[in-house]
């Protein structure tokens, strides 16, 4: 699993 | 959101701000790096493709519209302008920054989450954030002597920096699965690049003088 949150950040 | 990636964000809107506002005002880009500032619209344009795909928040769009918006300008400003490109530093400001462009580019291309366009451009974005600073920190070394926006500039883009690991750290103690390794490698790197010249800073700070980095 990976979460893509990361991609949430500026 | 927690509080270091909110402080984060806005100690960088703050550095871009400062600058565009510093340019906009005095009518001068002494000091300011355009390779720097290149890279850095490079930057956005590439990261923030995801305004088309994905929404997260409005809070997240906003800020994604204000960082191309300020750093376009500030590219305009300085190439374009009038009088603010007749302050431009051209003869000081040679770091050759298709050198970082390139490299990272290729780095993107072998080390990857996932191969997908946009993947691959999110992931150059970070290898390429983590040196644009390069050309500018060239820039104050060979100058020396740094006007206080201009020091100011480096240091909240550093200060944001700091923060971002900060959060980081709170994400990955908090969230489950938050486990980044391209994003947080690529921020160390870029954190640690402005380690040196915080240095000099706080230096100056203490002896209550003018900010002078070593040739």
């Amino acid at each position: 699993y990976k979460s893509e949150t990361g991609h949430d950040e500026l | 959101m927690n509080i270091f990636r909110l402080a984060g964000d806005m100690t960088h809107l703050a550095s871009v701000l400062v600058l565009l506002l510093k340019i906009h005002t005095i009518k001068s880009c002494a000091g300011v790096s355009l390779k720097t500032q290149e890279l850095y619209a490079i930057v956005f344009a590439t990261r923030y493709l995801d305004i088309f795909t994905s929404f997260y928040s409005i809070y997240n769009t906003l800020m994604k519209l204000i960082f191309l918006g300020s750093s376009f300008s500030i590219v305009w400003y300085m190439r374009y302008h009038k009088t603010v490109r007749r302050t431009y530093d051209r003869e000081q400001d040679t770091f050759r920054h298709w050198f970082l462009v390139l490299p990272c580019l290729l780095l993107a291309l072998l080390i990857h989450e996932k191969f997908t366009f946009l993947e691959v451009l999110w992931t150059f974005s970070l290898y390429l954030e983590a040196v644009a600073i390069l050309p500018q920190l060239v820039l104050l070394q060979r100058t020396r002597n740094i006007d206080n926006l201009t020091g100011q500039y480096v240091f909240l883009l550093g200060g944001y920096r700091g923060f971002y690991i900060l959060n980081w750290i709170y994400r990955y103690l908090t969230e489950p699965h938050f486990v980044h390794w391209i994003t947080w490698i690529a921020g160390l790197v870029q954190t640690l690049l402005y380690a040196d010249f915080f240095y000099y800073y706080f230096q100056s700070w203490k002896n209550n003088k003018k900010l002078q980095l070593p040739a």
